[in-house]
C-alpha cells in the first residue's frame, strides 16, 4: 500500500521502460509531493530526495529489470534507515535514580506520556516517582497526581512554598527519590513555546539541576512544516537524548517523525497510541516508514 | 522589475514554498499560486507578485470572514476537537471575552473522560466567575450535557459554553458521541448547539482537513478557533479547510491567557503567513 503520488511515480517509471535521469528527475518530483502530503518538512524532503536521487541512478538501478521496483526499495530502505536506530530503550544511567525530564510545546501529549512511561517502567520493575514542574497549567498538579493515583504509583506533590522556590523543591524531590529508592524519577514539565526565551532559560535551569538521563521531546505526530522549527530549537536549547511522537491513533501520516529524527538526529523511542495509560509502544521504523508511505 | 518569464518562474516557484511551508499544502498551493500566474503581467515586479498572492489569499478568506458575532442571550456554543487543540483553555477565553460585552455564561466540563479536565475548567470558571456544571468521572457526556441544560434554563444565563473531551476523529464511538450530545442539544432547546465550533492547533499539518470534515459529519461545525498561533506555526492548513468545507474561521487563539483571543482578521492572516 503506497500513497497516490507514489503509486502514480511508480506507474510512470514503469510506463517509461528504461530509467534516465530525467525521468527519474520527473518521478522524484512526485515522491516530493507524496512526502510533502505526509507532512515530511520541505528541507527534510529536498535533502531526502537528493539522497535518494544518487542511490536511484547508479548502474544497479539503470540496468535493472525493474528499475521502479528498485526506486521504491531505495526510497522505503532510506526511510527506514534514517527512522531506525540501535538505541531503543531508554537510558538507565550509572548511579541511581533514573531520571527522566519531559518537555514539549503545548497540548503535545506530555502529562500522558509521563503516566505511560511510569506505568511501563513499573511494570519492568521499577519504582517510578512522579512530579510534575508546571506550575502554570490549571489543575496540572491534580492531572498528574490523578493519573499517579490511577495507576497506583507514587506522586510527590509540591507544596505552595515549593512552587515558589521551585529548583530547590527539585533538589528535595531528587533527594527523596535518592533516599527511597524510587527510580525513575518522572519529571513534567509545562508546555511552553520555543521562542519564548523566558520558558526556555527555565527549562535549562530545571535540566540543570536534574542532571536527567533523558530529556524527552514529546512530539504531536500531526505536526505540520513547524516540527522541524520547534524539536531542533529545543534540542539546540536544552539538549534532547530522544523523542515519543504521539497520537499515532489518529490518520496523520506522521511525516513529522521523519522531520524531527532528519534535523535533531535524536532516536523516537515510543509512540503514543491513545489516551489509556497501556497505550504506548516501541518505535519501529519500518511501521513508520510504511505509514509515510502509505 | 523582472527581465524574463523564467525570473517570474523563479519567484512564484519561491512564493510556492513559502506557502507550502506554512502548511497550506501542496495542492491548494499549487492551485493559488495558478491563479496569481495568470493575473500577473510581464511587466510586474517582485512586489507586485507577492501582492496578487497576498489578494489571492485574502481573496479566498474573505467570503468566509466578517465581523466578530456577538451571540445573544439564550445561545449555546459547543467546543470540539482532537486532542490538546486549545478547547477547554478557548472555551475560557471567549466566556471572559462575552462577559466584558455583557453577557454571563454557564461552563459545562463536558470531558468526564481525562484526568483533571472538570478541575481544569473549575479553575478557569472561578477566575472568570463563571458557574461551572459538571457530572461524575466517567459519566456519559449526553447526560452531563442534558443536566447542565436544565440548570441553564433554570438559572436563566446568558450563554451556555460546553467543553468536551478531546478525540481522534478515527475514533466512530467517540465521534458518535459527539453527534448524542448535539442530538441533545437540539432536543432540548431550539436550534442548539448555534456554534460548534472546531478548536485547531495552528501546527497541524493536512491531517487538519482530515479532521474538519469528521468533525462536520458527526458533530457539524459552524466555525474555526484557530490557536497557538503565538508559536512559529503559520495555520496554513486552515485554508484547505476554507476553500473545501466553506467553513469561517472565527477567532484565534494567541497565548494561554484569558485575553489571548482574536477575532480572526484575513488580511492580518495572510501577512503573517507571507512573512
Ligand atoms: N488520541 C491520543 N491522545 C493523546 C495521546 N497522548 C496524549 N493524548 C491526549 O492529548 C491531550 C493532551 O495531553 P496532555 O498530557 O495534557 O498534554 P501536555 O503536553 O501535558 O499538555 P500541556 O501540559 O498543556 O502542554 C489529552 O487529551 C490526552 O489524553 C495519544 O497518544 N493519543
Ligand atoms: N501558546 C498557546 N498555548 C495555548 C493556546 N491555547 C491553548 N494553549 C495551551 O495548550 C494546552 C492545551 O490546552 P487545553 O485547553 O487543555 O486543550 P484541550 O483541547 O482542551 O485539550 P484536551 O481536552 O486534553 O483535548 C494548554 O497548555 C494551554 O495553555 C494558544 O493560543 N497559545
Ligand atoms: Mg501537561
Ligand atoms: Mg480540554
Amino acid at each position: 500500500q503506497l500513497s497516490d503520488g507514489l503509486q502514480k511515480a511508480l506507474k510512470f517509471l514503469r510506463g517509461e521502460g528504461k530509467v534516465t535521469e530525467k525521468n527519474m528527475t520527473e518521478a522524484l518530483r512526485m515522491v516530493r509531493l507524496a512526502f510533502l502530503e505526509a507532512d515530511v518538512n520541505y528541507t527534510v524532503v529536498k535533502e531526502f530526495e537528493k539522497k535518494i536521487r544518487e542511490k536511484a541512478l547508479n548502474e544497479k538501478v539503470l540496468e535493472s529489470l525493474t528499475p521502479a521496483q528498485q526506486v521504491i526499495k531505495i526510497i522505503r530502505d532510506e526511510l527506514t534507515v534514517i527512522l531506525g536506530s540501535n538505541d531503543r530503550k531508554l537510558n538507565i544511567g550509572s548511579i541511581p535514580p533514573s531520571k527522566y525530564m519531559l518537555v514539549g510545546l503545548q497540548g503535545s501529549g506530555k502529562t500522558t506520556t509521563c503516566g505511560k512511561l511510569g506505568r511501563l517502567l513499573s511494570q519492568a520493575g521499577g519504582n517510578p516517582l512522579f512530579v510534575s514542574f508546571d506550575l502554570k497549567r490549571p489543575a496540572a498538579q491534580d492531572q498528574l497526581q490523578m493519573i499517579a493515583h490511577n495507576l497506583k504509583l507514587p506522586f510527590y506533590r509540591l507544596s505552595r512554598g515549593q512552587m515558589e522556590k521551585p529548583l530547590k523543591a527539585l533538589a528535595e524531590v531528587m533527594e527523596q527519590a535518592r533516599i527511597q529508592s524510587q527510580s525513575p524519577l518522572i519529571v513534567d514539565t509545562a508546555g511552553r513555546l520555543h521562542v519564548d526565551q523566558d520558558l526556555m532559560d527555565e527549562l535549562l535551569l530545571i535540566k540543570k539541576t536534574l542532571v536527567p538521563d533523558e530529556v524527552i521531546y514529546v512530539g504531536d505526530a500531526m505536526t505540520g512544516q513547524d516540527a522541524v522549527k520547534s524539536a531542533l530549537a529545543f534540542d539546540e536549547q536544552i539538549g534532547l537524548t530522544s523523542v515519543i511522537l504521539t497520537k499515532l491513533d489518529g490518520d496523520a501520516r506522521g511525516g513529522a517523525a521523519l522531520s524531527i529524527v532528519s534535523v535533531t538526529g535524536k532516536p523516537i523511542k515510543y509512540v503514543g497510541v491513545g489516551e489509556k495509560y497501556d497505550q504506548l509502544e516501541m518505535f519501529h521504523p519500518d511501521r513508520m516508514a510504511s505509514r509515510i508511505l502509505g | 522589475v523582472l527581465r524574463s518569464g523564467r525570473d517570474r518562474d523563479l519567484i512564484l516557484d519561491e512564493l510556492t514554498e513559502v506557502l507550502i511551508l506554512s502548511d497550506i499544502g501542496y495542492a491548494t498551493a499549487e492551485k493559488i499560486i495558478a491563479a496569481v500566474r495568470t493575473d500577473i503581467r510581464k511587466s510586474d515586479s517582485v512586489d507586485s507578485i507577492r501582492s496578487a498572492l497576498q489578494a489571492a489569499l485574502t481573496g479566498l478568506l474573505l467570503p468566509y470572514s466578517g465581523d466578530e458575532i456577538i451571540p445573544k442571550a439564550g445561545s449555546v456554543y459547543l467546543f470540539v476537537g482532537v486532542n490538546g487543540g486549545g478547547k477547554t483553555t478557548s472555551l475560557a477565553k471567549l466566556a471572559a471575552r462575552f462577559k466584558e460585552k455583557g453577557l454571563d455564561s454557564l461552563l459545562v466540563a463536558g470531558d468526564t473522560f481525562r484526568a483533571a479536565a472538570r478541575e481544569q475548567l473549575s479553575i478557569w470558571g472561578k477566575r472568570i466567575n463563571s458557574p461551572v456544571i459538571q457530572g461524575p468521572y466517567e459519566a456519559d457526556p449526553a447526560s452531563v450535557v442534558y443536566d447542565a441544560v436544565q440548570s441553564y434554563k433554570a438559572r436563566g444565563t446568558d450563554l451556555l459554553l460546553i467543553d468536551t473531551a478531546g478525540r481522534v476523529h478515527t475514533n466512530a464511538n467517540l465521534m458518535n458521541e459527539l453527534e448524542k450530545i448535539r442530538r441533545v442539544l437540539g432536543r432540548e432547546i431550539e436550534g442548539a448547539p448555534h456554534e460548534i465550533f472546531l478548536v485547531l492547533d495552528a501546527s497541524i499539518g493536512q491531517n487538519a482537513v482530515h479532521q474538519a470534515r469528521e468533525f462536520l459529519k458527526f458533530s457539524g461545525l459552524t466555525g474555526i478557533i484557530l490557536t497557538k498561533l503565538d508559536g512559529t506555526a503559520k495555520g496554513g492548513s486552515v485554508v484547505g479547510i476554507v476553500d473545501e468545507l466553506k467553513l469561517p474561521i472565527r477567532y484565534i487563539g494567541v497565548g494561554e491567557g484569558l485575553e489571548d483571543i482574536h477575532p480572526f482578521l484575513p488580511k492580518e492572516f495572510v501577512d503573517a503567513l507571507l512573512s
